[in-house]
């Protein structure tokens, strides 16, 4: 996809519920990442 | 999405989705009234004048109409008895879906809309990785594995084995975050969250319309947020996909590009090269296009 | 439209026949899924073989031509495909280049950013689901463990993948893993392609563990942070991480870059593991040799 039409930018994002996750102990050691949160929900957004 | 199994198989017009459902009545229609020709033709010499009228007045099937408001009725059941069981909102999107879908090809003539709802629940959750064993399913819904299971195949049939829905939760998150970035410092963010519960929840009573059909689950999402705060949404999209307004941006640039091709030229003498704009991001969505498809979900909506 | 002529094989919830397209002549696959044995009704791998293959189109995955009832069971029509990498890993009769191996490696990974990209996990990768067609291309096939990417809040199972392609992130039990499984898969099938032996055959979970630590290090905090709040994390034997001239002892063939990729792919922490685009991008698959044509690979 050469233009998604929206960039991820966390800074920008007030997700208390996707951010509070970030900070559990058994989601950083399974790999989690936020960004995999966003990058799908903005790619189901602007599909 | 054009790749999806949903926009392939599961999108139509108003037009061709009653021309489907016409056809699925009349087919039903055309089956019931043979039975009942061949059944006063078996029993013509038992039945009484009067039971032949009461056949004639009573035993007619189903309009189209009737048998929207029974799949209209029974998709409502579905989503409450969904609920009741405490399933995920994805699982219950899928559900009532799996349910309206199945209702296209065929008709309630033909099955019981009442023999579906909790099948239809039952393959949602396996579909949606939220497995239940038909036994607890069956106890908790108060039904037996046997009528669970009776239609299963049938219904993976008719869904025309396209398991995989790509419903509006996803994109409402997702414009909840892109409306924080091109707004950003402009939305009051507690404000923000209010609305996206309460679409979310309009969300879900939109499934149980024939919108799913018509329009694609980022258009039902900008149109039910559009819905609650009609400004927010002209406001975010105008500046995100808004050509005027990158126009100025484009000139602004242009501006500067001019004077770098300027540049260029004088240095090099040669022919400025076209400047690709191909690292531009590429905006090809018609604002005043989408704008009207969502005030047409809208109306449907409403 | 389509032929059933020759018993090919039998799994657990299918049985698969090998056949003709009327129409084409081409060579085709059936796979007949039982449906009396599952007390659940259809079966699960079934719901997610068709979900997931009806939604992929690409020439790295396993093409789903057609599916049909009949005698109240589900068949999937999917394209014929003769053998597999690990067919051609055990086949000592089979020489195989590090330009084929370069190939394989690039077409799998295109199959499995396709994947990744629809927001889908495989979750089985392992050299006998990399099936390869009559003109060498490599098709990621079984779609039985495969899911959809999960949401910020769903628990996943962690006994997923066969166990010697198993993340550590999932022996340690991790319920809330991603894509980065996938790459840890292929990663192990990139050494066992240059070791031409598999490279962490564990007998068990447990020893799985041990073996995976014993060649790539147990990992500490520092690298994969609040791994050590994994249960039974205190329970493990440390092992140091190889030093790049252990691992360019252990694989004598591989180029630096080549290395690199591995090591990148097998990165204990998932979090920074490399994903399909990094791979995809990395220097390995920019230096000579360029990977074969595959319709050349024997």
């Amino acid at each position: 996809d050469l233009h998604q039409r929206f960039e991820v930018d966390e800074t920008k994002y007030n997700d208390p519920l996707v951010q509070e996750l970030e900070k559990r102990k058994d989601y950083i050691a399974s790999g989690f990442r936020t960004d995999f949160i966003y990058e799908r929900v903005l790619t189901e957004a602007f599909m | 999405y054009r790749h999806s199994s949903q926009f392939r198989m599961w999108s139509f017009t108003e037009k061709n989705l009653r021309e489907k459902r016409k056809k699925t009545n009349e087919r039903a229609i055309g089956t019931i009234n043979e039975k009942l020709r061949k059944f006063i033709e078996d029993n013509k010499s038992s039945l009484t004048e009067e039971e032949l009228q009461t056949l004639r007045v009573k035993a007619s099937p189903l309009s189209m109409e009737e048998e929207l408001q029974l799949i209209n009725f029974y998709s409502k059941k579905v989503q409450v008895i969904a609920q009741h069981l405490n399933l995920p909102t994805e699982v219950i999107a899928t559900s009532i879906t799996f349910f309206r879908r199945f209702f296209l090809d065929n008709s309630v003539m033909e099955f019981d809309p009442k023999n579906l709802v909790h099948t239809t629940i039952f393959l949602a959750c396996k579909s949606e990785n939220y497995f239940i064993s038909v036994d607890s399913f069956a106890k908790k819904a108060k039904s037996n594995r046997e009528a669970i299971l009776k239609y299963e195949f049938k219904l993976v049939e008719s869904l025309k084995f396209s398991l995989l829905n790509h419903h509006p939760y996803k994109p409402l998150h997702g414009f909840f975050l892109d409306i924080q970035t091109i707004l950003y410092g402009k939305v009051d963010l507690k404000y923000m969250g209010q609305i996206y519960d309460r679409c979310k929840k309009k969300i879900t009573d939109a499934l149980l319309t024939d919108i799913v059909y018509l329009f694609t689950p980022p258009q039902i999402t900008l149109a039910i947020i559009s819905m609650e705060d009609e400004q927010l949404i002209s406001r975010y999209l105008e500046l995100k996909f808004g050509k005027d307004i990158s126009n100025n941006t484009d000139d602004q640039e242009n501006g500067v590009n001019k004077e770098v091709k300027e540049v260029n030229k004088e240095e090099e003498g040669g022919v400025p090269e076209k400047v690709d704009d191909k690292h531009e991001p590429q905006n090809d969505i018609e604002l005043n296009k989408l704008l009207t498809i969502i005030s047409q979900c809208v109306d449907l909506l409403e | 439209n389509y032929t059933k002529e020759k018993k090919v094989g039998e799994g657990t919830y299918a049985v698969v026949y090998l056949g003709k397209q009327l129409s084409s002549g081409d060579s085709i696959a059936v796979k007949e899924i039982k449906t009396s044995e599952f007390k659940d009704g259809l079966d699960m791998s079934a719901i997610r073989e068709v979900k997931y293959l009806q939604e992929l189109n690409h020439p790295n995955v396993i093409n789903l031509i057609d599916i049909f009832m009949a005698y109240d069971n589900l068949n999937l029509v999917l394209e014929f495909l003769p053998t597999d990498l690990e067919v051609v890993i055990k086949d000592k009769n089979i020489l195989f280049t590090p330009a084929d191996i370069k190939s394989w490696m690039l077409m799998t990974l295109r199959g499995v950013y396709h994947v990744h990209r629809n927001f889908i996990l495989h979750r089985d990768l392992k050299p006998n689901n990399l099936l390869i067609s009559p003109d060498g291309l490599i098709k990621v096939a079984d779609f039985g463990l495969a899911r959809a990417v999960p949401g910020p809040r769903e628990m996943l199972t962690s006994n997923v993948v066969t166990r010697w392609y198993r993340a550590p992130e999932l022996l340690f039990g991790a319920k809330h893993y991603t894509y980065a499984v996938d790459v840890w898969s292929i990663g192990v099938i990139f050494a066992e392609l240059m070791l031409r032996i598999p490279y962490l055959p564990g007998q068990d979970d447990m020893n799985q563990m041990e073996v995976t630590f014993r060649a790539l290090g147990t990992p500490t905090d520092k690298q994969w942070p609040e791994v050590s709040s994994f249960p039974g994390y205190n329970k493990l034997q440390i092992y140091p991480s190889p030093s790049r001239d252990e691992l360019r002892k252990r694989f004598i063939a591989a180029t630096e870059s080549a290395l690199t990729l591995m090591e990148n792919m097998l990165m204990m922490n998932p979090q920074t593991r490399w994903n399909t685009i990094q791979c995809l991008e990395s220097e390995y698959f920019k230096e000579l040799p360029a990977p074969s044509d595959p319709a050349d690979i024997n």
